[in-house]
């Protein structure tokens, strides 16, 4: 563990709770988009299957039920729920398909592992969630582009989603340099630098908002 | 063993 993980975990904490927040102080859930969160549930799932395989440290089994718990519960509230159930609004979160996701990761997942030899469905699975979690955000992105004037805690939100995966970056380059025995994994980097390169866009909005105190609002 | 550090990561 070194302090920009730890500090890129607890980014990503906070942005799970202040999504809840987001969705109980607002009792709906427009502007927040479904698709992603049904991303990430299928992203945790699948990569943290090694749940029930490798025990790494309590810290990291108690967050990966954590993510698939708290995802979980967000995905019924949208989806089940009064209020957030009849207020959500489908057709403003129509990009990207689901299938048109799961099955290129998929596809790539396979061929990946084929080349590397790691041919174990966990190994496969781990892989895919990687892919997977690089699209993840795309939909919420898209939402957030329809309706422009971006609602603070959905900012936010994103914000520390985005700051997250920055942070895992320079996660990456310390172990690289402290750990001795540190094995490079180029499919995490480069699926780890295009998710963080989704998120400039709206971090330049974000922080330029924030500096003149104004409105988050996205150009078109 | 065999597999990369970033599999113990979250």
């Amino acid at each position: 563990m070194n302090i920009f993980r730890f500090a890129g975990d607890m980014s990503h904490v906070v942005s799970i709770l202040v999504l809840l927040l987001r969705l109980r102080s607002s009792k709906s859930a427009v502007g927040i988009s479904l698709k992603t969160q049904e991303l990430f549930l299928i992203v945790f799932v699948t990569r943290y299957l090694d749940l029930f395989t490798t025990f790494y440290s309590l810290y990291n089994s108690f967050m990966k039920v954590a993510y698939i718990a708290s995802t979980t519960y967000i995905i019924w509230m949208i989806r089940f729920q009064e209020p957030y159930k009849s207020k959500y609004d489908a057709s403003q979160d129509s990009f990207l398909h689901i299938k048109f996701a799961v099955a290129p990761c998929a596809g790539l997942a396979l061929f990946a592992c084929l080349v590397k030899g790691e041919l174990s469905p966990i190994d496969i699975l781990w892989t895919f969630s990687i892919f997977l979690e690089a699209l993840a955000i795309v939909p919420q992105l898209f939402v957030l582009q329809r309706y422009r004037e971006v609602e603070n805690l959905t900012g936010h939100y994103v914000f520390f989603l985005g700051a997250y995966r920055g942070l895992y970056i320079l996660n990456w380059v310390y172990r690289s340099y402290y750990e001795q025995f540190y094995r490079h994994n180029w499919l995490v980097y480069v699926s780890g630098a295009v998710q963080t390169a989704l998120y400039v866009d709206f971090f330049y909005y974000y922080v330029v908002s924030k500096y003149y105190g104004g409105k988050l609002t996205l150009p078109t | 063993s065999r597999k990369g550090a970033s599999k113990d990561e979250l």
